[in-house]
């Protein structure tokens, strides 16, 4: 055998700062004599083809290490390949969430989701408002400090990665109303009960303070989006609430509270506008007829998902897809089938609709996960999910794909990253910490 | 690989790859992309010395990350 001696990289363009969603990720590889050849036209196709060089090198007996005679062309099929994790539920640290990068990485996911607050705990430390996460904090070590966020969004720049925040209001927000008064007061029998819904579209102290608040967040997270949830509004307080109740008559809304999130939404995304952000929604806000930018891209989460799929691209928003990847449901046996079979372009539509399907997320909430857990009940799963958002369409049989996954988590493995069996009894040549 | 490429074309020719008669190469574009430089630093190690390689990114400043692997052939073996 020859020696590999070097791998030329060419790349076309000059280096960017931060991946996006156009970016360029296609290159082509090319190992036929001692001198292998990666082209792409940006640095994220070169990144990428680096990580495919990686796989193509394996231990062979008599070499050490060896490489086949190899010509590959690619691209991703899918411009928006996600991974959303859930820091609110459970606290997972930097070092597990860096881990969990590296993991995208290796199957060439480029999205970060990065779900940080919910109603149980807001572990984002605001500048503006570092009360937020004083007293939303499960405590003050659970916490993400302004040094961690550039560490980590720096890590993923690193890696081709884009971070997406998700700040979602105005349901999901219990943890931040125990500092700031935004929530709307719940009554019971003409009397403040003591509990708290969503935040209170009608005094305009709440838009005063997320216009601080989202200027802050259009600062310190570079990505052109800004995830801004909007699902699950439960309407109940809001009906219970006499200054509610007035401000619905004022605004003509009469009984009709989805008026009233719309109402809240539309200032939301009018404020989130002005610093300049795009932002992703969950599909509820589209449901709810509010006007968005036209970049805005939807994220499906409802079933039956070919339905909401057509739905949305319909209306011509650009489109994610989750419903289906929903990896925290965890079931005994070989589940990462289901997600391989599920297609982001499987609904009735036109050629022009499904073009605006940009891609989809895997979804890991944290209820039953914390660091303990979080790396081996994503991954390998989360890689079917990548290979469907990345691969040609027409690749879609599971069985011929599972001895090259089985490979995959040996790969992880045989990388420091504790990987979960899928298929059934095995073994890796290189075990976990042996 | 994986996720599986758009096209690809192998055969079973080998080629050998050793820690000390391997680089890579950059064009001139590319050379002021700090990006790149550490991409390659990375895999590098991550194609050499798989196993130390998340202590090594995880704890990049710690002095026990050293890699220090010896390769299981010698650059004379493969000569051979």
């Amino acid at each position: 055998a020859t020696l590999l001696k070097r791998l030329n990289v060419h790349i076309q363009d000059p280096c960017e700062q931060y991946p996006t969603l156009e970016s360029d990720e296609s290159y082509t590889l090319t190992i036929n004599s001692d001198n292998g050849m990666l082209e792409s036209v940006s640095i994220w196709g070169a990144i990428r083809g680096l990580e495919t060089f990686s796989h193509l090198v394996y231990p062979d007996e008599n070499l050490g290490l060896a490489i086949n005679q190899t010509v590959i062309n690619d691209f991703p099929r899918f411009q928006h390949r996600g991974l959303l994790l859930d820091t609110s539920r459970h606290f997972i640290s930097i070092k597990t969430l860096k881990m969990n990068l590296e993991a995208m990485a290796n199957s060439k996911m480029n999205v970060f989701h990065f779900h940080i607050v919910d109603d149980q705990s807001f572990p984002y430390e605001s500048r503006t408002f570092p009360d937020l996460s004083g007293a939303g904090a499960y405590n003050q070590e659970h916490v993400y400090s302004q040094d961690d966020i550039a560490d980590l969004i720096e890590f993923a720049r690193q890696r081709g990665i884009r971070v997406i925040v998700e700040f979602d209001s105005p349901g999901h927000t219990q943890s931040w109303g125990r500092v700031i008064d935004v929530l709307t007061h719940c009554y019971d029998g003409g009397k403040p009960n003591n509990e708290y819904g969503p935040m209170d579209p009608s005094r305009n102290s709440t838009f005063d303070f997320l216009k601080k608040m989202f200027s802050e967040v259009a600062n310190v997270f570079p990505d052109h989006y800004v995830h801004l949830g909007g699902d699950e509004v439960n309407f109940d307080c809001w009906r219970s609430n006499p200054n509610v109740t007035a401000f619905m008559r004022q605004m003509g809304f009469g009984n009709d509270y989805s008026l009233l999130e719309q109402y809240y939404m539309q200032n939301l995304v009018n404020i989130v506008a002005s610093t300049g952000k795009g932002y992703a929604v969950w599909q509820e806000i589209i449901d709810n007829n509010v006007t968005v930018k036209a970049d805005t891209v939807v994220e499906v989460w409802k079933d039956p998902y070919p339905d909401e799929l057509a739905r949305v691209t319909k209306l011509g928003y650009r489109t994610l897809l989750s419903t289906c990847w929903y990896l925290n449901y965890i079931s005994y046996g070989r589940d990462w089938v289901n997600y391989y079979k599920c297609d982001p372009q499987n609904f009735p539509g036109t050629d022009a609709q499904k073009k605006l399907v940009v891609g989809g997320e895997a979804c890991m909430w944290g209820e039953f996960i914390d660091a303990t857990n979080v790396i081996s009940t994503t991954w390998p799963r989360a890689a079917a999910v990548a290979e469907r958002l990345w691969s040609a369409a027409n690749v879609t049989d599971p069985n011929a794909a599972t001895s090259r996954l089985e490979e995959h988590r040996c790969r992880y493995l045989r990388r420091g990253i504790p990987a979960a069996p899928v298929n059934g009894p095995s073994y890796c040549e290189f075990e976990y910490n042996r | 690989p994986w996720p599986q490429p758009q096209s690809i074309r192998t055969t079973l020719q080998q080629f050998a790859l050793h820690p000390a008669a391997f680089h890579f190469l950059v064009n001139s574009t590319s050379q002021t992309c700090d990006l790149l430089t550490s991409a390659f630093d990375r895999y590098y190690k991550l194609i050499f010395y798989p196993y130390s390689y998340l202590n090594y990114i995880l704890h990049p400043e710690s002095p026990n990350n050293q890699v220090n692997y010896k390769p299981k052939k010698s650059l004379d073996d493969l000569r051979d």
